[in-house]
Formats: structure tokens, C-alpha cells, sequence
């Protein structure tokens, strides 16, 4: 699976999320990435999301929505609300990961995995790549 | 008038005894070809919708990633390819699941968000509206990797029935 998020000049976000699936997958399974509110969400109001890991988990979660739900309604940081709703997969028995940003340009991930292939720049010219 | 990206290539059993030197140089080339794609937009004043497509669409290209070419394969070895793409802006947003001949997922995606009738269409009906609208179509072939077809023959010989601990990424 891979994804994007970003925050434009002008304060907009927006998510972006593709995938292959989990090998050897049947019977027509589909996990979160397609699925606006689980694998990818976008809302100026709170953030962009867009996840990876063990979909079925994601999808019961609702991690994306959940995530931009919980900024938005309790003003809660991106950061506090992605390491609490992927602690709330793994309660579930899921694992993985999100990148996240807002309408501020913040540059969040959450993961509980071993390791997550991710990179971020911003125009403050931070730049990062790291997969462990 | 501060932007950001992140991009991500899947998350998983990676550490440093699991990935060969070539895996990891060539992840961390796609996720900087990735950076540079997305923010190429970011720093010309683009949108926030057109810089994740644009850095999707190198990760989709790049066969170190599970997506695109070089997808993780169904039980019978063929690529179901999923994608989504949502604008904060508006909450528009467009998906596809199951579809297997557009080159680029994310963009069939974000056809069917600007086709604003559906959010999301599924399998050979996704495919039909993909060349309706004139997207670029690719063979099994351009999908499909020997790679990727070895793991799955790993995973049958293993008796696995799918790769339920994201050992394939």
C-alpha cells in the first residue's frame, strides 16, 4: 500500500491512497484503502489521513474518519489523535500505520508496526525518508 | 502559505535483517521520487489534491511498493488494484476496488470524484468507466512481477491461505 496527504499553500488538504491488496488475497477482499473513512479521509476542518496494515482492523476502526473526528470535535492535536486511534486497532488486534497533516501543514505519522516506509518535506525545507 | 507532504510506501516486518541493501536503497529512491513529485506542486502553488496524486502516482509506477506495478497478487495470481482520493476542500472524494487494467489507479479514482455521480465503482464496471473516460490502460503483464509471483508460491507452499501477517507488505 502506499499514500500521500499534504496541505497546500492555501491551508487545503487532501489524501491519497493505493494499493495491491495482501498476497494470496480471495474471493473479491477488499481491505481499507478504498474506503473513504477507513484508509483515506480528507477535511479541511481537521486533517488528511491516509493508512496502511491490517485492513479488516482499519475498517472496523474507522481510522481515517476517526482520527479527523476526534481533531475536529475535540480539538484534540493530530499527533494525540493518530497514536490514539491506531492504539484503538491494535486493542482491535490490527496493526500499521497512518501519515496525517492538518490545515496548519503539520507533519504527523502513527505506526505499530516494525517498520513503515514514509518520507515528509515541507517548504520550511524539512525533509525526511526512513522505513524503520 | 506554509505546505507539507507526506507520502508512505506500506508499513510492516520491516527491519534491517529483513531487507537486502537493494530493497532498501531502492525504497527510499521511490519515496524521495515520490517527495519530489508532490512537492514539485506544492512549491509551484498547486493544490493539495494534485500534489498526492502526482506523488501516488510515482509510488503506483515504482515496483518496490505494494500497488500498481508490482501489486501483492490474488490467490490466483493476478493484481486487484484498489485506490482512493479525497479533497479536504470540498469532502469530494473518489474511489475504485478490484479494477486490474488502469495503469494508474489513483487517477481512475479521481475520475470518479470528478465524474461526481458515485464515490466509489468496483471491478470490471470501474475498468468500463476507465476507458469511457480515456484513461491509460496497462496489461497484466505491466502489473504482474515474478517477484511477487514467487511470494505467493512461497505462501501457497507454506499452506498459507493469505498473507494475513503483512509478511508480503
Amino acid at each position: 500500500t502506499v499514500g500521500a496527504v499534504a496541505c497546500d499553500a492555501h491551508g487545503h488538504v487532501a489524501a491519497a491512497t493505493s494499493t495491491g491488496g495482501v498476497t494470496g488475497k480471495r474471493w473479491g477482499r477488499i481491505g481499507d484503502s478504498p474506503l473513504i473513512g477507513a484508509g483515506t479521509y480528507a477535511d479541511d476542518r481537521s486533517g488528511a489521513v491516509s493508512a496502511t496494515g491490517s485492513g479488516e482492523f482499519f475498517i472496523r476502526a474507522g481510522v481515517a474518519h476517526e482520527i479527523c473526528a476526534r481533531v475536529r470535535l475535540t480539538g484534540e492535536p493530530l499527533q494525540v489523535a493518530a497514536d490514539a486511534v491506531m492504539a484503538d486497532v491494535a486493542e482491535l488486534g490490527g496493526s500499521g500505520g497512518v501519515i496525517v497533516t492538518g490545515p496548519e501543514g503539520d507533519a504527523v505519522w502513527s505506526f505499530t508496526t516494525l517498520g513503515m516506509n514514509r518520507g515528509r518535506v515541507t517548504s520550511g525545507g524539512e525533509r525526511t525518508v526512513a522505513i524503520y | 502559505n506554509r505546505w507539507t507532504l507526506l507520502v508512505h510506501g506500506g508499513a510492516g516486518m520491516m527491519t534491517r535483517e529483513r531487507l537486502t541493501p537493494e530493497q532498501d536503497k531502492g525504497t527510499r529512491a521511490g519515496l524521495n521520487a515520490a517527495l519530489d513529485a508532490g512537492s514539485a506542486v506544492l512549491a509551484a502553488g498547486g493544490t493539495a489534491l494534485d500534489a498526492v496524486a502526482a506523488a501516488v502516482r510515482v509510488l503506483e509506477d515504482d515496483s518496490h511498493f505494494n500497488s500498481g506495478r508490482g501489486a501483492a497478487l490474488t490467490w490466483d495470481g493476478a493484481a486487484e488494484l484498489d485506490a482512493a482520493i479525497m479533497n479536504g476542500r470540498d469532502r469530494r472524494a473518489g474511489a475504485v476496488a478490484g479494477v486490474g487494467a488502469t495503469r494508474n489507479p489513483v487517477d481512475l479514482a479521481r475520475a470518479v470524484m470528478e465524474d461526481g455521480a458515485h464515490v466509489l465503482l468496483s471491478g470490471a464496471g470501474a475498468d468500463d468507466f476507465s476507458l469511457h473516460r480515456g484513461l491509460a490502460q496497462a496489461a497484466a503483464d505491466w502489473f504482474v512481477l515474478p517477484e511477487r509471483a514467487a511470494q505467493l508460491e512461497e505462501l501457497k507452499a507454506r499452506g498459507g491461505t493469505f498473507d494475513v501477517e503483512m509478511k508480503y507488505g
